[in-house]
């Protein structure tokens, strides 16, 4: 398995909760 | 008479009026009158009652109102801002205002700084984020051992954390942020600048005698 090298920030914006775009799509 | 409406429609309840709403944020008035056309479809989709409640943001987000989402009810819990379970038009504008392209970035800095300190303390602390970091792997179905988790903490704490007191404090996250401007992506809603283009429906619905741009 590869490291991580993301920190925690990082990962966590990458939440679908996190991404209100998906409040415009129809 | 020409295309628009002559007349000042009464307005909803709760539907705070468009040009208030305007100058108090980066919006015109015909912006804000195309995100009430997205509030009203969100706000109707369960209970039609001109609020939106946190069943109604997590089925506009995920489709699915099944899905329970620790960061969309943290974000709901900052849209809510009189703390009454529900969104009202006026709190998704203002809170809206802070994702705009032409937002201040202290602004977007500040809510992301909100986001993260779940607890209110003024401080996001270690426990705050590994609880974050544990949910973000629930949703994506990732896995990574705790020691791994330990070791992502560690590495974002001795980064962020400048004085290593174990939680990072709001000029701390300035700093970090600034460093790491990625982390503030999630702050801007490109949609945004092409709301009116998204929502043109607003035309027929508007309460104001003239469209401003």
């Amino acid at each position: 398995s590869q490291p991580v090298t993301m920190n925690a920030f990082e990962l966590i914006s990458k939440s679908q909760g996190l991404n209100l775009s998906s409040l415009f799509e129809k | 008479m020409g295309c628009f409406h002559s007349t000042v429609r009464k307005p909803a309840p709760g539907h705070e009026n468009p040009i208030i709403l305007a100058s108090q944020t980066a919006f015109s008035v015909s912006e804000v009158e195309a995100l009430f056309e997205l509030f009203k479809s969100i706000s109707s989709s369960v209970i039609d009652d001109g609020l939106i409640n946190k069943e109604e943001f997590q089925l506009a987000l995920f489709k699915n109102r099944k899905k329970e989402n620790l960061f969309a009810n943290r974000i709901f819990d900052l849209f809510d801002v009189k703390h009454r379970g529900v969104i009202d038009f006026g709190d998704f504008v203002r809170a809206m205002n802070v994702f705009h392209p032409n937002a201040p970035q202290e602004d977007k800095i500040s809510f992301s700084f909100k986001l993260y300190d779940m607890d209110g303390t003024g401080f996001i602390e270690r426990h705050e984020v590994k609880q974050m970091l544990i949910a973000l792997l629930c949703e994506s179905e990732l896995k990574l051992a705790d020691e791994t988790i330990e070791t992502i903490l560690d590495k974002t704490f001795l980064e962020a954390d400048v004085d290593q007191d174990g939680k990072i404090d709001k000029s701390e996250w300035h700093n970090f942020v600034t460093q790491n401007p990625s982390l503030l992506k999630i702050m801007t809603l490109p949609y945004l600048r092409d709301i009116t283009t998204t929502f043109p429906s607003f035309v027929f619905n508007s309460e104001v005698e003239e469209i401003a741009t």
